[in-house]
């Protein structure tokens, strides 16, 4: 992947703790599964909740929508 | 539901208020928090029984970042609380991040909405995916009442209905932007953007956007209705004029305008006109077109004034056009009339109808 600049830096990092937060991203490497992959089906899974086009991208919409102040408990899954 | 659809076995619950936020009075806390479970008691036969020591099964508090469940909050904005599913211990839990500002209204974050958001969870609802469901995630400010039929729908599977139920008016869920038989309420531009009001809802269309976007209109014009009826763009003063009943409103961009809301009969309608079915201002003359039932009137934008002979009958200037008009949109020489689930689309210049499509293909449907 190209190297991230510092905004893009603060775009993936936004992300990844609302989708570890909120759509249970598991932490760490992922063995065989490369990291992007999970990343991307968590995308997915996010677009598919809130309705968004699913493209497994962090479009602009998406990232508009992880700015919004909400709820803590998870959207998907257990909560404990 | 959360997994393995937990919920309280007893439908008589306890609960306990642990610390207050000093944002608001403590009986503005206490009434909220009541205000906020009648919204459940209303619509099932739950009953709430509040503690004032010991452990009940929904313990309350405001805590900041780390408060104790290992699930911290974020500062200001962000995460503005969470809740447990019900269970024994931190089951049935709600907390509420201090570093919010929690208010009574809509000038920041409205206590009971997220309350009754939070207590849906500490019930057993788990979130929606319906942008009009008190459960849906993300806040909005929304006056009314709360719940939705997706709310009680959700609610009434794990308790059952209020076997004396008070009288409810829950909200309809959020429109399906490709229901073959979808009908708008308005359609205009804004700075570029394509802006379409259904319900409580608008599509925001943006030509770099690939989805049009569903949102409360309240959450972005709190104090517009949650029924617009038409809808215009003035490019020249790079105003929107929205319509609704018998009062219209004026947005800059997103703001609103000072002054609105204002009776539409200043624009020169007569008082027995009581609301407008669509607008459309239409560039190259200047003038634009109020349509109310089977009739039109126009108006010049440069003078202020409604032009003289009309009202004029729609069907017979618009050959073709012989059904009300919902809304209209007009784009480089045609007139888009939208009427149910149909849309013409209108040569100006031929002054004949030259193209019917679905109401909701420009949502990509």
């Amino acid at each position: 992947l190209p190297l991230p600049s510092q905004d893009n830096d603060n775009k993936w990092l936004l992300a990844e703790k609302y989708l570890r937060q909120f759509y249970g991203l598991p932490a760490g490497l992922q063995g065989k599964q490369k990291t992007s992959d999970v990343f991307q089906t968590k995308i997915k899974e996010m677009q598919s909740f809130f309705k968004l086009k699913v493209t497994g991208n962090l479009d602009d919409n998406t990232l508009e929508l992880m700015k919004q102040a909400r709820c803590g408990v998870p959207d998907i899954g257990e909560y404990n | 539901h959360f997994p393995r659809h937990l919920k309280w076995e007893n439908n008589n619950v306890t609960f306990r208020i642990l610390n207050y936020t000093p944002d608001l009075k403590k009986s503005d806390v206490d009434r909220a928090i009541r205000n906020a479970l009648n919204v459940w008691t209303d619509v099932t036969p739950l009953t709430f029984k509040k503690l004032h020591e010991g452990n009940a099964d929904i313990m309350i508090s405001f805590g900041t970042k780390e408060h104790g469940d290992y699930n911290p909050f974020d500062g200001p904005n962000g995460l503005l609380a969470h809740a447990y599913p019900p269970g024994k211990g931190i089951g049935g839990d709600t907390h509420f991040d201090e570093d919010e500002h929690w208010t009574k209204d809509s000038s920041a974050y409205n206590l009971f909405i997220v309350a009754a958001h939070e207590l849906g969870h500490a019930l057993g609802m788990s979130h929606s995916t319906d942008p009009g469901a008190l459960m849906y995630p993300v806040y909005s400010y929304a006056s009314g009442y709360p719940l939705s039929e997706d709310d009680i729908e959700g609610i009434q599977a794990l308790y059952g209905p209020n076997p004396d139920p008070r009288k409810v008016k829950p909200k309809p869920d959020a429109p399906n932007k490709c229901d073959p038989m979808l009908s708008f309420d308005a359609v205009t531009e804004l700075r570029g953007e394509t802006i379409v009001f259904k319900d409580r809802f608008y599509w925001r269309l943006h030509p770099q956007m690939p989805e049009p976007e569903l949102t409360l209109i309240k959450s972005t014009w709190p104090s517009i209705p949650n029924k617009v009826d038409a809808a215009y763009e003035n490019p020249e003063k790079d105003q929107v004029i929205i319509f609704s009943g018998i009062r219209m409103w004026a947005l800059n961009g997103y703001n609103l305008v000072d002054g609105y809301p204002k009776y539409i009969h200043k624009l020169g309608l007569p008082k027995k006109i009581r609301k407008v079915d669509a607008a459309v201002h239409i560039r190259d003359t200047g003038k634009t077109l109020f349509f109310t039932d089977e009739d039109y009137w126009s108006y010049d934008e440069a003078t202020g004034t409604m032009d003289s002979g009309y009202p004029r009958s729609i069907e017979e200037d618009f050959p073709g056009m012989d059904d009300e008009i919902d809304a209209a949109a007009y784009h480089y020489g045609y007139l888009y009339f939208f009427h149910e689930h149909t849309q013409y689309e209108y040569s100006y210049t031929s002054r004949k109808v030259i193209r019917i499509l679905r109401t909701n293909s420009i949502l990509n449907c």
